[in-house]
């Protein structure tokens, strides 16, 4: 899937 | 951050403190899943794994402790403080029937094949269905607790809200998830049925009762 992670979600 | 997701996080905060002071203050866990606790514990530890390799910011770092300091400690108080409250004859939902699918989900759809991006793709999945034997126990009891209600509204608002904070992000920044989206919407949609019965009783001070 399209990559658009930043991860800075809890 | 935004104010939706800043609203979403306080709400789930709140959701977790509402649930463990009334399980601590009337020494009792009647009512509550211990089965939906023990999946938002997983949830927790599978998705905050990044917490020492990957400092985001001081609210990030205290809110992921937090998060799982509480539902552990919730965990512990209904299996061993308060154990003899647990009314396990009502939480009956198989828990490998949520684990076992989105585990193999995890592993063929998500963004990247490592184990920390499996383990917080489960964890996304998992999130999205751990509600379900709470929800189940309480159509299975037929009611619920004015407190415990109040404890799912939060609990439901605040994925209702980080959908928002979604759209938002996605129209100020470009930024999407499409894994953390579908997920979150599916459970948001979960609660849609108690939401119903939450605005047009709980609101209106009548007990939460599920109709027979």
């Amino acid at each position: 899937l399209p990559q658009m992670q930043k991860k800075d979600e809890l | 951050m935004n104010i939706f997701r800043l609203l979403g996080d306080l709400s789930h905060l709140l959701a977790i403190i509402i649930l463990l002071l009334k399980i601590w203050r009337t020494r009792s866990c009647a009512g509550v899943s211990g089965k939906s606790q023990i999946l938002f514990a997983l949830v927790f530890t599978t998705r905050y794994l990044d917490l020492f390799t990957n400092f985001i910011s001081m609210y990030n770092s205290a809110m992921k402790l937090i998060y799982l300091v509480c539902s552990y400690a919730t965990v512990f108080l209904m299996y061993f403080k308060f154990k003899a409250t647990y009314d396990s004859n009502h939480d009956t939902f198989r828990m490998e029937f949520l684990v076992v699918p989105v585990g193999g989900l995890a592993f063929l759809v998500n963004h990247d094949f490592t184990p920390l991006e499996i383990l917080w793709t489960f964890s996304i999945y998992l999130e999205a269905v751990a509600i379900l034997p709470q929800l189940f126990m309480i159509s299975k009891t037929g009611e619920a607790e004015t407190i415990t209600s109040h404890y799912l509204f939060a609990l439901g608002s605040y994925r209702a809200l980080y959908i928002v904070n979604w759209v938002f992000r996605f129209y100020t920044e470009g930024f999407f998830d499409l894994i953390a989206i579908v997920a979150g919407c599916v459970q948001t949609i979960l609660y849609c049925d108690f939401f119903y019965l939450y605005i047009t009783k709980v609101l209106k001070g009548k007990q939460l009762t599920l109709p027979a």
